[in-house]
């Protein structure tokens, strides 16, 4: 099944995957992702970002992902 | 890996082969001089190596490491995204290491307003060695800024990850950090004698033999060693406790009290008494003013009833100890003491909280008492030292002479 599509989390997506939490795409195509991936990729964020991992894309979560940061990705291959 | 994994720095995979390494900037910020621009990029240079022997000299033409403010798409495929979002971004050293700013951001130096340029310079650079992010939230290499911190220090975490790469600290430049005395690196443990005491003479007196629990102990401006306890005072040799002690404090130090906290020599010459609500500030022997005042007064964010505090050699900043918990003190920053202290005294690995005194001695390492035992820090391992007899030491037998 691929990812619901609630605009914060099409934008999730991408934060997620300009960071490396999710394999980036080549851009020129959309990729399905399955939701334990999906959700496999938040909790990763919330765990290295220090706030609870709940694997949802809670307002803590979504506050988190507008903080300013650093433009290096947090998962480095 | 999974969640319990130990939160810590992360290695990219590359670093420089070189320590000596150089820098342009090829294009500046619009808003701000670009000679403070140079100051501050060179000051976040320094932080890294403040703790290795990395070098970092500007110069033009070929160089390592090219930094240059930028605006939306520049070139790289990773475009900027205009205020706030994404500030900057760097390339690790198996890329280039260049390092690219948003100038579409605030950029302000020493300023709470803005986004503070040293702070994410110091930032980017770890990238640029080979640092990925930490997640290890009060580390600098941590992905989120969290605003402008007067007393900015690389977080323990920062420490270990840079020497990862490129190894300790071995050559003297900048005394402003780690006081690199050769003998830290251990073997200057080997030989007991640097700390053991020679038997005291009979002339001695042996009071604190039998109890070497004291209050404070503390270096004077000359340079002398004192321990406090109750209302006698100690003055400590190389060797052993000197002869003709104790005396009493008030004698010494007209208008101070006995059965003191915590006390500190500063840079500024000047020796702080604690003792509960209240502290003193001496220059030598003479009182340096009005005092008692209120530690709220002087000492703005430390609590009273102190275990005790010292300067650390680690980065010449104030430590106030408290139960289980540690302030920094840093009187040249407003707010002098951070908002994130207290911190447990766990941070400082190895040493037990409850503490009775600690101090800095006069061969730069940093000592913690507690009870009839001592224990010596190891500034750059940021722990209690390992060595042979291992620390906690008896406090009569190595610096009473017992």
């Amino acid at each position: 099944r691929c990812a619901n599509s609630a605009p914060s989390d099409s934008s999730a997506l991408i934060y997620l995957s300009q960071y490396g939490y999710i394999s980036a795409s080549r851009g020129n195509s959309s990729q399905l992702l399955d939701e334990r991936s999906y959700k496999k990729a938040i909790e990763d964020f919330q765990s290295f970002a220090g706030i609870d991992v709940t694997g949802q894309l809670d307002p803590v979560t979504l506050e988190t992902m507008t903080l300013p940061r650093c433009g290096v990705k947090d998962k480095v291959g | 890996t999974g969640d319990n994994r130990a939160k810590r720095y992360a290695l990219q995979g590359s670093r420089w082969k070189v320590k000596d390494l150089t820098y342009k900037i090829s294009k500046y910020p619009g808003k701000l001089k670009r000679g403070d621009v140079d100051k501050e990029i060179q000051r976040a240079f320094n932080v890294w190596s403040g703790y290795t022997d990395l070098t970092f000299t500007p110069k033009s033409g070929q160089v390592h490491i090219e930094i240059r403010f930028e605006t939306g798409e520049h070139g790289d495929g990773d475009p900027f995204d205009g205020p706030g979002g994404t500030l900057a971004h760097a390339y690790f050293p198996v890329f280039g290491g260049d390092a690219h700013f948003d100038a579409s951001e605030s950029w302000s130096i020493n300023s709470y307003r803005g986004t503070n340029l040293f702070q994410v310079a110091a930032h980017e650079f770890g990238h640029s060695l080979g640092l990925s992010h930490s997640d290890v939230r009060q580390a600098l290499m941590a992905p989120f800024y969290r605003g402008y911190d007067p007393l900015f220090s690389l977080d323990t975490d920062d420490v270990e990850g840079i020497q990862a790469l490129y190894g300790k600290k071995t050559k003297k430049d900048t005394p402003s950090f780690d006081d690199d005395n050769d003998d830290q690196d251990g073997e200057f443990d080997e030989s007991p004698s640097n700390e053991k005491k020679t038997p005291a003479p009979p002339s001695v007196d042996q009071s604190l033999c039998a109890d070497p629990k004291f209050d404070t102990i503390f270096n004077s401006a000359e340079g002398y060693t004192y321990v406090f306890k109750g209302d006698k005072y100690w003055r400590l040799t190389e060797e052993s406790i000197a002869p003709g002690y104790p005396k009493k404090i008030s004698e010494t130090w007209p208008g101070l009290e006995g059965n003191i906290d915590a006390a500190f020599t500063y840079k500024n010459g000047k020796t702080y008494f604690f003792k509960g609500s209240k502290y003193w500030r001496y220059k030598g022997r003479k009182m340096d003013g009005d005092y008692p005042k209120e530690i709220s007064e002087g000492f703005t964010g430390i609590p009273d009833n102190l275990d005790a505090a010292l300067v650390w050699s680690g980065n010449g900043k104030i430590y106030f100890y408290k139960g289980s918990k540690f302030w920094r003190f840093d009187p040249s920053q407003r707010p002098p003491v951070k908002s994130t202290y207290p911190k447990p005294i766990s941070n400082w690995d190895g040493v037990p909280d409850n503490l009775n005194a600690a101090f800095q001695w006069t061969n730069g390492y940093t000592y913690f008492y507690k009870g009839n035992a001592y224990y010596r820090f190891n500034d750059r391992a940021f722990a209690v030292d390992v060595t042979n007899p291992p620390f906690p030491r008896s406090t009569a037998y190595w610096w009473f002479g017992c």
